[in-house]
């Protein structure tokens, strides 16, 4: 079983867009995957077309009232379960009175609660900013993927993702690899997303997928419909990408 | 003195585009307009052409350290001062031990400090999350400008704005009204943007801005540049609709 958390502090990089597509992906390969939702906003649930009224979340099992056994709800999708997130979540953040005691207890609920299930992939889909919630599904996750849009902002915002992981490192004992960084949202037509993905390749040649994202509308209608690509327009450009990084995925993950 | 947050939980929305290009429209009508980073990724500080290392930001004044004023910074562009962020900021919401006790402590220092001076326009850019900063912010403004992007988990984001603005008005007196809501990165050529105007205007006819800010590559180059678009591409659309966009602002803050 391995753990993976799609993780960025920057907004609106594709992270969710991201976990999910991989994670439908996996389940495509035959792979049993579980997406958790970490996110208050909720949007890796409602991108798999569940709503926030299932009243399942990781909240009740971080405050100990639920087990996470319990939160996990099967997708329509084969090989593809969920533990939904809602906007609970945000108090479980803000209630926290030792933060740094309380890094690893997601690591810990997870590890605890998941033996003996079949689950070969964790994908955990991390909300923006730099709060508890982010952290701690850093520390329980064994890789690290983070997407950055083709953009200036997400590049500059990179930096502060190495700074906050070495930091972590000091901190923890069981801090994440990073498996690597891809490239979203790329726009083949200006010269803005050419220069980012030369740029971040320059600095950090050996951790860049070579798999490219490029932004499409499909990607961008599927969360409407409460689809993953491999099913709202399997034969589109965005699915074809997606595979294309889950076989990259794979191979790095060995 | 007005004080104007633009607020959005969700990520990569345009807060910061937004924050930016009204405080420069504004201060190139003349108004004196001071824009405050609230987020640690200091997207603003940089898009403005500032580094972290002026080692100013409003951490300190968090915690009684320094004034206020003492952490103004003049920008190149006439009627325009910063006070920058850095990610100490992120240190300072993990701190708080009675969240609730501090939700208007930004409020109290913003409005104690800036007494006397000429600003006429104050505008803070929130980082993305339902942290205590965001919070802060929020109980801070006069009013509140959300950004949406013109896609599918901007419009699910949005009742959750709402969501979060009405529990504010329970728990504190003075909690900020809505301006509008602006819509950003507008793609013509695809119909899910079309959907989600139709959408919004539908669901909350009088809150939306009429103005709507285009996708334009320009208006993302600029950031790297370190300027507003005003000084980056005064000629470009996105610089039109952003003062467009002032122009209508200025209208419904009278
Ligand atoms: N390759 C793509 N092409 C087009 N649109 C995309 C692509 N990837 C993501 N999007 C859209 O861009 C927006 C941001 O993506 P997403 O929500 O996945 O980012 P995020 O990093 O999870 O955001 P947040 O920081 O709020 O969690 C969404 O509306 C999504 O549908
Ligand atoms: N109208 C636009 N056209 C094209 N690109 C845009 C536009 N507005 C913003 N962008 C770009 O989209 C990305 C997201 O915008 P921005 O950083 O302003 O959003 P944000 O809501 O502040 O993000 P965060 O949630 O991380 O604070 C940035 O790379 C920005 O340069
Ligand atoms: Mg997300
Ligand atoms: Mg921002």
């Amino acid at each position: 079983m391995k753990f993976i958390s799609i993780a960025n502090q920057k907004g609106g990089v594709g992270k969710t867009t991201t976990a999910i597509n991989l994670s439908a992906c996996l389940a495509e390969k035959g792979y049993s995957t579980l997406l958790v939702d970490v996110d208050p906003q909720s949007n890796a649930t409602s991108g798999v077309g569940f709503s926030l009224d299932s009243g399942k979340s990781l909240f009740p099992v971080l405050i100990g009232e639920e087990l996470l056994k319990d939160q996990i709800i099967s997708t329509p999708y084969m090989n593809l379960d969920l533990i939904p997130a809602n906007l609970e979540l945000a108090n479980w953040e803000n209630q926290q009175h030792d933060p740094i005691e309380s890094f690893s207890l997601f690591r810990k609920i997870f590890r605890e609660s998941l033996i003996g299930t079949a689950y070969q992939y964790v994908i955990l889909d991390c909300p923006p900013a730099l709060g508890l919630l982010m952290v701690n599904s850093m520390v329980a996750a064994d890789w690290l993927i983070i997407p950055i849009q083709c953009e200036y902002y997400a590049l500059e915002g990179l930096a502060k993702m190495f700074q906050l992981l070495d930091n972590l490192k000091k901190l923890v004992s069981a801090a994440p690899n990073i498996l690597g960084i891809l490239m979203t949202m790329y726009d083949s037509r200006t010269n803005l997303s050419q220069q980012v993905v030369e740029d971040v390749r320059h600095h950090i040649p050996n951790l860049v997928f070579d798999t490219i994202i490029p932004r499409t509308v499909r990607l961008a209608e599927a969360p409407s419909y409460g689809k993953p690509i491999t099913l709202y327009d399997p034969h589109s450009i965005g699915c074809m990408s997606y595979r294309k990084f889950t076989e990259e995925f794979l191979k790095k993950i060995k």
